[in-house]
């Protein structure tokens, strides 16, 4: 099963959630992650370093190399395809291929034998990297911040996954918005809750992840954050996300 | 004056703070906004719903329209030049015209004399609509989260600006870097905030906005922050970065 895991609006918690989604899953059975994103978040989130010529994710879409060949083992069992800022020039280098909205589903094909699980953390924005994602993945996961330009852009992206489904891959499925750095106790979360809850009639929209310093810590440690904290109520919305998928395979 | 507001790190206040110090320079004198994101948090964090066949930058920039024609007055005294979605093809279309880098700088030109301060907002990316933002301005704000990944991903905006120093916008200067979101009392944003002060030696490291609800209230009010609140410490770090734009322009 491959995930996706994407919203153009900037830092919501697409790594975040990525780290600890693909770590969970690592602990159920084998799972690759995929950082797309050339800022390389999910990398150095994962504690890894790159070392100068270390092949990524770059090297794999451009045909130098397999995804075997690319692949970084981390500390908590996740298999990790790296990415670094060369990612920045695949839009340029795959513009004018027929075939480039398929790219990063015909490089994993290869692999999906291996790993039962596959996440993909997505760039900031619904170009090229995203679109790849998007026609690859069997499901979407959405996170969202409970502030008021995280939800404006939520209608853009539903009309996107439209297109995609339309165009790219009949069979990807919305596993859900997952409200993130969630402050229940303030009236904007409550009203953009409200909100999300109103404008996604047929779509589920996960218990929301609560804020806590925890989880910038845990980036900085290089730990998915339930091996970092003991703290059931900082970890259960990301089991109900693994469960609900887990429920989807059989 | 033409400054610049950038960050590919997602969600570090790059339009909360093109918002706030656009607001403030409209007291001080005549300002225009631009919003340079297809996300067009920018327009809406003004108040303005665009109607569906309003004008935006994405005209200007095709060269269907000029500044002039897509302006949009907001309650707050700034003009602003609209963003929405269409922007998403920008890339696309300009990537065979020799000077699309300077595309921007081209369409401000004509009203430079009507606006003493210009202020654009950038996507969470160093794709064509940031480098065409670089390639502009004058002075370049950083706003900065007090966390790991955004840390992270500084040491390659810096390597990116220097490259359009040299290839684009030999003038290009660093305003200075803005810490955002700051917690002041947690460990992570003090760790943090030693670190960007000793990577960044030459660099002007501005005095932290602090955390508050009370932006994100105001993105939904669709007002600067100095208009919606009368709390002295929200608006103060943002003072200071205004004061320090006035005195560059004797
Ligand atoms: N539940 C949470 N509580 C507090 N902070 C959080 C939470 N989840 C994520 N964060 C922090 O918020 C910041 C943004 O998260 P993250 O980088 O994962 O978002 P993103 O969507 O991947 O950003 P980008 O759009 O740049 O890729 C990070 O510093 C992260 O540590
Ligand atoms: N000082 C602050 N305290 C609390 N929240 C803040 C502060 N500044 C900004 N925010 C909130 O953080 C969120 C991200 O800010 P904003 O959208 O301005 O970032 P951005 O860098 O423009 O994001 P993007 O990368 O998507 O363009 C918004 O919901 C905003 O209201
Ligand atoms: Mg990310
Ligand atoms: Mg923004």
């Amino acid at each position: 099963m491959i995930t996706a895991i994407a919203n153009q609006k900037g830092g919501v918690a697409k790594t975040t959630s990525s780290l600890a989604l693909a770590g969970l899953l690592a602990d159920e059975g084998t799972c690759l992650a995929v950082d797309l994103d050339p800022q390389g978040n999910l990398t150095t989130g994962f504690g890894i370093e790159l070392a100068p010529e270390q092949s990524t994710v770059y090297e794999v879409l451009t045909g130098v190399l397999s995804v075997k060949g690319a692949i970084a083992p981390t500390r908590s069992g996740v298999a990790l395809l790296p990415g670094d800022i060369s990612l920045a020039k695949i839009e340029k280098e795959l513009m004018t291929q027929p075939h480039r909205f398929y790219t990063l589903k015909k490089v994993l094909n290869p692999v999906l034998a291996e790993y039962e699980q596959v996440v993909i953390d997505c760039p900031p924005s619904l170009g090229l990297l995203t679109i790849n994602a998007l026609a690859a993945a069997d499901v979407l996961l959405v996170p969202v911040q409970c502030q008021f330009f995280a939800l404006k852009g939520l209608q853009g992206l539903l009309e996107t996954i439209h297109t995609v489904r339309q165009r790219l891959n009949p069979t990807l499925r919305i596993l859900g918005v997952l409200p993130t750095m969630a402050e229940t106790h303030t009236v904007i979360t409550q009203e953009t809750m409200k909100i999300l809850r109103s404008q996604l009639q047929d779509i589920r929209v996960f218990d929301p992840v609560p804020k806590s310093v925890k989880f910038p810590e845990s980036n900085m440690a290089g730990e998915p954050i339930h091996r970092y904290v003991r703290d059931w109520k900082l970890v259960q919305p990301y089991r109900e996300v693994v469960r609900e998928l887990l429920m989807l395979e059989k």
